[in-house]
């Protein structure tokens, strides 16, 4: 059976509402290790993946394979009726119908419980191969989330650039153009500001905005986001959580002219 | 006009 409990449903309310509008079913993968979950858009545009590790709980028991099949719009049906500071626990049988979500205010001795139903989802599992990126950029996940609705207003798309200079993120629209240029920046007392770009090579890449502001909902998650290119390959979105657990985006680039 | 690469082949060819 598993059982994991978050210290705050903060953690996972945020996930699962910045992926339900990308996805709609997908499964909930937990063995002892944690809880994973890949799925693709209907469109074939991107692809979220999210890995929960057991150390993100205290306590986290799962003693064999369990596929949870989760309906995200039912599911966010539910986790709205959480405090962002209760204490959330997932419980299922080992071959379970419904997911069991307890949701405790500690202060105010509230438990409240849920059963939500689940579904058989069959899905293929797609193998995400390690790549060396041309260009990484770690910078402040709420200046991307800036940038991403800022071009928006010009353009449906996107060009990100990553030179030695710094990272240009660029869009050309019918009432004109905009773009945003961050240099390195290092600031010692606020490690949070900090944007680095490790390069191995120049490259630029043309994205749709709407799933980039898109997988911006994840903001909450992290104070800072990670950006991954390389030519023709798809981008790399990386929210990074406490020890070692994330949630990542895959976006397709927009190739040729 | 710019095409969008189909993610579901990369990562199954990849």
């Amino acid at each position: 059976m598993l059982e994991a409990r978050l210290d705050t449903a903060n953690l996972f309310k945020s996930a699962v509402d910045a992926i339900k509008d990308l996805v709609q079913d997908c499964n909930f993968d937990c063995n002892d290790s944690g809880i994973a979950l890949q799925a693709m858009d209907n469109s074939h545009v991107a692809l979220v993946s999210m890995m929960l590790k057991a150390e993100a709980f205290s306590p986290f028991r799962c003693d064999r394979n369990i596929a949870l099949g989760v309906n995200l719009t039912s599911l966010t049906k539910v986790l709205r009726a959480a405090g962002r500071d209760d204490t959330l626990t997932l419980k299922a049988e080992d071959a379970p119908d419904v997911l069991n979500l307890v949701f405790e205010a500690t202060a105010q001795d509230r438990i409240s419980e849920y059963d939500l139903k689940l579904m058989d989802i069959d899905q293929e599992h797609l193998g995400i191969p390690d790549t060396e990126y041309a260009a990484t950029i770690s910078m402040p996940s709420a200046e991307f989330k800036r940038i991403t609705t800022d071009l928006m207003a010009m353009s449906e798309s996107v060009t990100i650039e990553a030179t030695k200079d710094g990272v240009k993120f660029s869009s050309t629209g019918d009432i004109g153009n905009g773009s945003i240029t961050l240099r390195q920046h290092t600031p010692v007392d606020k490690p949070n500001e900090t944007v680095e770009i490790e390069l191995s090579e120049p490259v630029a890449l043309t994205f749709s905005l709407k799933y980039l502001t898109n997988f911006c909902k994840a903001q909450p998650l992290s104070n800072q986001v990670k950006l991954c290119l390389s030519a023709e390959v798809p981008l790399m979105v990386e929210y990074g959580l406490e020890g070692g657990s994330y949630l990542r985006f895959y976006l397709a680039p927009k190739i040729g002219d | 006009a710019p095409f969008q690469l189909d993610l579901y082949n990369y990562f199954l060819t990849s």
